[in-house]
């Protein structure tokens, strides 16, 4: 059964969906079989990879709902070896549905431990601790979390903090943080350098060495519909999530 | 009675509190007295105005479970005629509270609707349409909607709008799109000019003259618990905060 991490940080715009979308990418460029679900409304990682919303017949939203399976609703994207359950519109409804359905937090885990033709699920959050983030805590093995070298960003990190070790005592007892991913860091600037710091202080070695640059290639591969690995391969920001990609597959192994 | 603003914008890190804090501020700077209210969970805004959160006895929090008049919750900050009801922890878990909580949606409107001793409430949103953000739609006469000049902010904008229609229609027929401030703004990339130009075609006057460029003072100034316009008055972050604040008393004095 493959393995699952959720990207999350409910701090907004610090990254998950770029990180989401190619490291998925990456991981899949190196052979592994990646699936990505889209558990945002905003639906910004199925853009990112070429899924126009029109075409959506099926999306995660059924399967949180019990309608349908993943491998029912996981479509091929332009990227060999990566297929995605997209988002949809409906899934902004889903909060207010899932606080009186039973086993709420448990959906989509129900859904993704089973065996599935994947070496990696990786799982992009909304910006909040909502119920749709909870399911995904509650059903990944790992979260890696982008970290955006701004102070507002740092100011979260406490309470994402709280809420992993409350997942962790109430509905997944080996809920791990697999690493801290530094982003949009700009060597121009010192509060970057002064986050960065701050934050291998209070993480140490979950931070992982590779750091994401502030790249605008890296936001204009979306409006192409292209994760970046596609658009620009030799690119700053793209070398660096092939980078990432290599380090979580050495450090997978080690475990 | 006060003028009643929401900032809003359900996409991530586009630059909601910093619009708001900034904002709150120069309209005190140039003799309006101003409310600034924090809904988001992380409290940002708090922390912008140099509120700690382990000073905070009441909160936003109390004002929409009834127990607090918002006269009782505001603290003035250590900017002049500018003070706030902060936000706290409590509040993440309001969500849930609130889907089962009678008149659900109208909770801030109660406490806001009354007369305040302020010329200007501003409120400031979480990154999602949830509750609390409905219950700012619901409240306010008006809505500033920053957008980062990116492709996935521009992605969002016709989920916004489809909202602030349904809200219209059910709950606050008079509320309306006060403005969009484009922000984070880099002269230098081909990305920020195209997001411009199609934001200015689909929003036309809407849009403010006034752009807010990418200026690292307003990133720096949060750590000091400091409005930019207090930290560094003369930054071009700053100054543009100031420009919006004339130009949207000037609409104001039209209306
Ligand atoms: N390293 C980078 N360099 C430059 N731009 C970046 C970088 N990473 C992300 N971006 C851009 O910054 C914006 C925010 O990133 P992204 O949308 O991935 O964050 P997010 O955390 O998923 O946001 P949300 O909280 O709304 O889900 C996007 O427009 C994206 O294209
Ligand atoms: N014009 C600007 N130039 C440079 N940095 C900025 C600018 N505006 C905001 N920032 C920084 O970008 C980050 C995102 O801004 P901010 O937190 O205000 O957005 P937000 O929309 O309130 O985020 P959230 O969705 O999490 O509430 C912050 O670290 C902030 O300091
Ligand atoms: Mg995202
Ligand atoms: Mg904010």
């Amino acid at each position: 059964t493959p393995r699952l991490l959720a990207v999350a940080n409910q701090k907004g715009g610090v990254g998950k969906t770029t990180t989401a979308v190619n490291l998925a990418t990456a991981l899949s460029a190196v052979g592994q079989n990646v699936l990505l679900v889209d558990l945002d409304p905003q639906g910004n990682a199925s853009t990112g990879l070429g899924v126009k919303r029109s075409s959506i017949t099926k999306s995660v939203y059924d399967v949180l709902f019990g309608d349908s399976e993943v491998y029912e609703v996981a479509v091929q994207t332009k990227v060999p070896r990566l297929s995605i359950v997209p988002s949809s519109v409906h899934l902004s409804g889903a909060e207010i549905e899932l606080v009186s359905a039973s086993k709420r937090e448990h959906r989509l885990k129900a859904a993704l431990r089973k065996p599935l033709p994947y070496d990696y699920v990786i799982v992009d959050c909304p910006p909040s601790l909502n119920l749709l983030t909870l399911n995904a805590l509650v059903a990944v093995d790992s979260i890696v979390v982008p970290l955006q070298c701004e102070f507002y960003a740092l100011e979260g990190l406490s309470q994402l903090i709280k809420t992993v070790g409350r997942v962790q005592k109430h509905f997944n007892k080996s809920l791990d943080i697999h690493g801290v991913v530094l982003t949009m860091f700009d060597r121009r600037n010192r509060l970057s350098a002064q986050v960065a710091a701050d934050v291998r202080d209070y993480f140490g070695e979950k931070v992982y060495k590779t750091v994401i640059p502030r790249n605008v290639r890296l936001s204009e591969a979306p409006s192409h519909g292209l994760p970046a690995i596609v658009y620009d391969m030799k690119c700053a920001g793209a070398q660096a999530y092939i980078r990432l990609a290599r380090e979580i597959i050495g450090r997978e192994r080690k475990l």
